[in-house]
């Protein structure tokens, strides 16, 4: 995945079943953002990889105030490639176990 | 560690936590 110079990790073991998961984000590179950041720390959500849209979560986070609106496709992205990322990695343990 | 809470009006929670310098990008 590009290097958004965002961070998003699971928070959690993958059992591979539960559609809600928990993902934990921070930022690694702050000259990669538009906006000013504030240190915030890491951010934990849970985000439903069937229901949810990452960009929708990126701007409640704006909305929230951890990131200002030039940001919110960065960070947007930076959710999508690691729910990419644990979707692929679910249907290929599926496909091996077939 | 100290950790924050903030729930969004959609009714998302976001906790904050230190980020664990272990996993902070290596330079």
């Amino acid at each position: 995945a590009e290097d958004t110079g965002v961070r998003v990790e699971l928070n959690e073991d993958d059992d591979g079943k539960k559609s809600s998961i928990a993902l934990k984000l921070w930022v690694e590179d702050t000259k990669k953002l538009k906006g000013k950041y504030k240190e915030t720390g890491a951010i934990e959500f849970s985000f439903d990889l069937v229901n949810e849209v990452p960009e929708v979560v990126a701007q409640e986070m704006v909305e929230s105030g951890f990131f200002l609106d030039c940001d919110v496709k960065t960070v947007g992205k930076s959710i999508r490639d690691r729910v990419a990322l644990i979707k692929w990695k679910r249907e290929r343990t599926v496909s091996a176990g077939n | 560690s100290a950790t924050a809470q903030v729930v969004h009006s959609a009714g998302r929670r976001f906790i904050v936590s230190p980020v664990p310098e272990a996993r902070l990008k290596e330079q």
